[in-house]
């Protein structure tokens, strides 16, 4: 009670006034800022370029700039001995729980999306952002199908010249299992795993942005013939998912990709749980 | 070997463009899922019979027990960690030995957790599953919490805890 942060060796993580989870590196210079928003999805009647509707195939908000959440929600805090955790609600339909372990140089977001309401009719594709201090110059990384990570510039194409009309789908790319960042002025990098494939950007210098959850109610007229809606138990669906941050200094480059690829090779091939149920009055030793 | 094939079909079939980018039509989205379940239920058995098979290298005892796998544990719910006693055997499928958070559903309640390699108790921790993942439609079962602990596991191999609950009715306090 009457906690607002949690921490271990690595990172201190808090919640700020606006709803934000603040983290901060206790060994770097590194702070960032994470927050959920959405965008809503462009609808049209698919017969000009620009009546494409957002679908299953293209990513097209209505509008580039994001829709934040209003209110900044309520948090509760765990600690124990192992893991240290803030349970965040941001909406009733939009929540998070933000992990530390002990010993481990990570931290994770568990986040939860959905059911997306559209009874005022109008899709929403969930977003979260993540805004750290790092210079990166417009430059940032995405892997390749989980390969070599290539580098991707704002606003830029490497074979031709480009002049982006729709500013934010123009600077999504597929992100297999990491996104990063890298400050070389400051010799700093920080990455982004993800559990699962997701459209990913940086938007502005720093910050990493990733989509969650797309929820639309036009077909896209690429060959689906179905809107992007899809529904469990009567509602629309609710995902579960996690990121995993890690970063430091490029100092300790070698230290540093280690402790990535560790984390990388263990989330790809987790632990398999075997569960044996025991009788309670069995005299058989276990 | 026959089961492994229900596995390799399924992968076969999730490899076309459609169902990589989930652009498939939704009630083929349902037949995919369906193929994979499938798929995962055949190899789980072939998990199952490796497993046994080294359990029972040592005790011919054990070459008889059920084992189950769990595949709602993304949304926290299984079934069999609900129970007050139970055993979980953990296979590492990496090439080298890592030292991993475990998460499992349980009911309320205070827990210890054995190494059976060593006998010796180890460190856990009870954290409350929340209620937004409670709701989930479609989620059964009665864990409220779970149980946490490190597992030091060697490389492509496994290692068998003990778990018991010791007292139920603990209120974990934010």
């Amino acid at each position: 009670t009457g906690e607002v942060s949690i921490d271990n060796e690595f990172y201190n993580v808090s919640v700020n006034k606006n709803g934000h989870i603040v983290i901060k590196w206790k060994k770097q210079n590194i702070e960032l800022t994470q927050s959920f928003h959405y965008y809503e999805g462009m609808e049209g009647n698919n017969e000009e370029f620009k009546n494409r509707s957002s679908g299953a195939y293209i990513f097209r908000p209505r509008s580039s700039s994001v829709k934040n959440f209003m209110k900044p929600g309520s948090y509760k805090i765990y600690k124990g001995p192992l893991v240290q955790e803030i349970h965040q609600y941001v909406t009733d339909w939009v929540c998070q729980v933000v992990r530390i372990y002990s010993g481990k140089q990570y931290v994770e977001f568990d986040w939860l999306v959905g059911p997306i309401p559209v009874k005022d009719k109008i899709g929403k594709e969930i977003v979260t952002r993540y805004y750290s201090n790092l210079n990166t110059s417009g430059e940032f990384y995405t892997d390749s199908n989980g390969r070599e990570m290539l580098k991707r510039k704002r606003d830029y194409r490497p074979t031709w010249n480009i002049e982006l009309e729709e500013q934010v789908s123009g600077n999504y790319y597929p992100i297999t299992s990491k996104i990063s960042l890298k400050d070389n002025e400051n010799q700093l990098k920080l990455s982004l795993l993800t559990d699962r494939a997701e459209g990913g950007t940086s938007m502005r210098d720093g910050e990493i942005e990733m989509m969650v959850h797309r929820r639309l109610l036009k077909d896209d007229a690429f060959g689906v013939g179905e809107a992007l809606n899809e529904s469990a138990f009567g509602e629309g669906l609710v995902i579960r998912g996690s990121h995993y941050i890690i970063g430091g200094s490029l100092k300790n480059l070698d230290e540093l990709a280690v402790e990535e690829k560790t984390l990388a090779r263990q989330l790809l091939l987790r632990p398999w749980p075997f569960i044996i149920p025991v009788e309670t009055n069995s005299s058989r030793p276990y | 070997e026959k089961e492994l094939e229900y596995f390799r079909e399924a992968m076969g079939v999730m490899q076309h463009h459609d169902a990589v980018t989930g652009t498939e039509k939704q009630l083929v989205a349902d037949d995919y899922a369906r193929i994979l379940y499938a798929g995962m239920q055949q190899g789980t058995n072939v998990s199952f019979q490796a497993l046994r098979k080294w359990r029972s290298s040592g005790n011919s005892e054990f070459a008889s027990e059920n084992m189950y796998t769990c595949m709602q544990l993304n949304i926290s719910m299984c079934l069999y960690t609900e129970d007050e006693n139970f055993v979980l055997a953990i296979y590492n499928p990496l090439s080298q030995k890592v030292v991993s958070p475990i998460r499992v559903p349980v009911q309320q309640g205070k827990y210890s957790v054995v190494d059976l390699t060593d006998g010796n108790e180890i460190a856990s921790q009870i954290v409350p599953i929340p209620e937004s993942v409670q709701k989930i439609p479609g989620r059964r079962g009665n864990a409220t919490d779970e149980l946490v602990f490190f597992a030091s596991l060697p490389p492509l191999g496994y290692k068998t805890y003990t778990v018991k609950r010791n007292s139920k009715n603990i209120n974990q306090q934010p």
